[in-house]
């Protein structure tokens, strides 16, 4: 129903504005409805603004940045209605180290409440995991180890 | 609800059983080179949730899923993936199940149920599956045979498809879900039309 | 013309399979037209088989296997039309540690007839170039420093 | 031909005047935060071989391609970026070029063929852009004004875009080169239409 819609939104637009601030250390961002003819037709346009940068379009924002307001929103949804546990595959990839730092800060404020799994070739992300799992591929079949850092215990 | 463990056998690259284990201990990483297997433990909590679109899993159809073989070890006829939640309350005073490892493969030849678990009472194994339930668990399973049956369990006990859709419902675990970020999904937002990104708003309100 | 079609297309494909090979250690590759209604319906798929494991699609590899195997025929048609430069664009983003080393392999071989510039933000790539340009950003405005690394000078 | 040097100036986010020297030392890297402008100097070369789509340079009209200012700094009227290359063979003959410094920002107001350059003589300089061409070089200039007016030169002559487009033609630079992977290239080849990379062959044929 449209009342529903845009009682989500709103909350989502706040999600993503917060959630955006966090990963970036700063700057502003909105979703805006973009109009159509139809109600059917309307889309969902991110406009962004880097901490000292103008606002734009996230298109025309570089890769990584991009790639950390795409994740702002998809969290900022994720709060929305969170879940038990929430896996994220590979969304380091583009980010360079202090982005990586700023996005780990944010999972391990949210990590009290929802059971991370985040997948990576990252070192600096694997770095906030207490536990990990390595997998290998053995004659094409996959195996599982676990490895856990206690304070006590050295790593593996 | 929090995640206790999820256990798969015959999904995709992992032909043998095999058994993650999540204790609370907070962020847990994944890790391995290239082709090892990481997005597929993805894709197989995503198939256990109900997820119905193969292209979602990357596959062009659902007995893609199912363990194909190797150069030395054949196909097998079935993929099963089984996840378990727990109500934090009710597992207080069970107490027992921080016992299991963390993560391991399975020994071949035991079953659900069977194994680390074999020693302790039978009294409450009366689900089909013969899985040992505790106090406060939810335990969800999916199986896909080769010749296109599928089965869906609750708790060890034949239910519909529905019946797991149904109880995941805003709890963040329904089919409209955004617990699990594939990867490339970030791809997919940013390159999608304005009217794509609004379905997504729409589908989670 | 057909005839320069079927030219091209039989080196480029020679140049993708080797070019495969280096990227993944072994395994075999091939460019398959596939038919379609009208000759401007047929396409080209890449029938990849990574080292152990079975032949198949592109699109059924891993994220990691398929941007390296899409960066093998980038660099078979590179090959078949080289050039006096080549820039690569954060190719290595979803690469491995052991995968980012047969790149960077592979790159070295090409080096002396092809000047490479390789943005990236992975540490192993940039081991292994002579010469680094870092780009910072002061008020919004792009700056660049170059940084060298002779065998006499120490790394600044 | 090898690559010598990249010029740029109220080139995207390049607003001072900015030099890109190769020495021909091996493999160049190019590093820095997110956003701090390294696919932009990616973009400023394909663009001075003569990119027609705005598109395919990350933008929606050409004129997002000339520096559009800051808080605290006006746009510029003009984008320009300046690409030489060199003969070897001719250029051992030469030798003076390798005195230049790799990369510098050029202080304000000098303008191309200035500065560093200003000491040497100016018998050379009887072109339009007053650049100094050493034997051997091959210098590609590309302007845009904010009205509008675009200008192509070649070795400090105006010339049309045909006659840039013409002299790369087989050198691998032409129109349908494969010299400049851009981030998401690879992404893209993956997720197109298999009729899409069959153009790809059929272009580099
Ligand atoms: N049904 C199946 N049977 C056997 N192997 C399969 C099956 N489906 C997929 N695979 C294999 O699983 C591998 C892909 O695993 P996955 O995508 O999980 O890799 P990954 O660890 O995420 O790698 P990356 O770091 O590159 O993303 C492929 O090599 C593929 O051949
Ligand atoms: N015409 C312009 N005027 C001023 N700034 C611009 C202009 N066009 C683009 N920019 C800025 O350039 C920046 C993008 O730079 P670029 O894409 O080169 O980043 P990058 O270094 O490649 O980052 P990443 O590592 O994330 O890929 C953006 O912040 C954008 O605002
Ligand atoms: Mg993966
Ligand atoms: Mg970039």
């Amino acid at each position: 129903s449209r009342q529903q819609f845009e009682r989500a939104f709103a909350v989502i637009n706040q999600n993503f504005a917060e959630t955006f601030r966090t990963l970036f250390g700063g700057g502003t961002a909105t979703l805006r409805l973009s109009e159509g003819e139809e109600a059917g037709e309307a889309g969902i346009d991110l406009i962004c603004q880097p901490p000292g940068k103008r606002l734009q379009n996230v298109l025309l924002l570089s890769g990584g940045e991009k790639a950390l307001a795409a994740l702002a929103l998809l969290i900022g949804i994720f709060r929305y209605q969170p879940s038990p546990f929430c896996i994220l595959d590979e969304v380091d990839a583009p980010l360079d180290d202090s982005n990586v730092g700023r996005f780990t800060q944010l999972i391990q404020e949210m990590a009290p409440q929802t059971q991370f799994i985040l997948i990576t070739h990252n070192k600096k992300t694997m770095e906030i995991a207490p536990v990990l799992y390595g997998v290998t591929m053995q004659g094409a079949v996959s195996q599982i180890v676990s490895v856990r850092f206690d304070d006590a215990a050295p790593a593996a | 609800l929090r995640l206790q463990k999820v256990e798969l056998v015959g999904f995709k690259s992992f032909a043998e059983r095999t058994r993650i284990v999540f204790n609370g201990s907070g962020v847990a990483g994944v890790v391995g080179p290239n082709g090892c297997g990481k997005s597929n433990i993805s894709d197989a909590i995503l198939w256990v949730l109900g997820e119905q679109s193969a292209k979602t899993l990357r596959s062009s159809r659902m007995a893609d899923c199912i363990f194909n073989g190797t150069a030395t070890r054949p196909p097998t006829n079935l993929a099963e993936v089984t996840l378990t939640l727990v109500d934090p309350e009710a597992e207080k005073t069970a107490g027992e199940a921080a016992a299991e490892a963390p993560a391991e493969t399975v020994p071949a030849g035991q079953e659900a149920g069977a194994g680390a678990e074999a020693g302790r009472s039978d009294k409450k194994r009366k689900n089909r599956l013969n899985l040992r339930i505790l106090p406060g668990e939810v335990v969800v399973t999916r199986r896909l045979y080769r010749d296109g049956t599928s089965e869906y369990y609750l708790n060890g006990e034949l239910c519909r498809l529905r019946d797991i859709q149904e109880l995941f419902m805003g709890t963040g675990l329904g089919p409209e879900s955004y617990a699990i970020i594939e990867q490339g999904r970030i791809g997919q937002i940013l390159s999608s039309r304005p009217s794509d990104r609004r379905a997504i708003i729409e589908e989670a309100a």
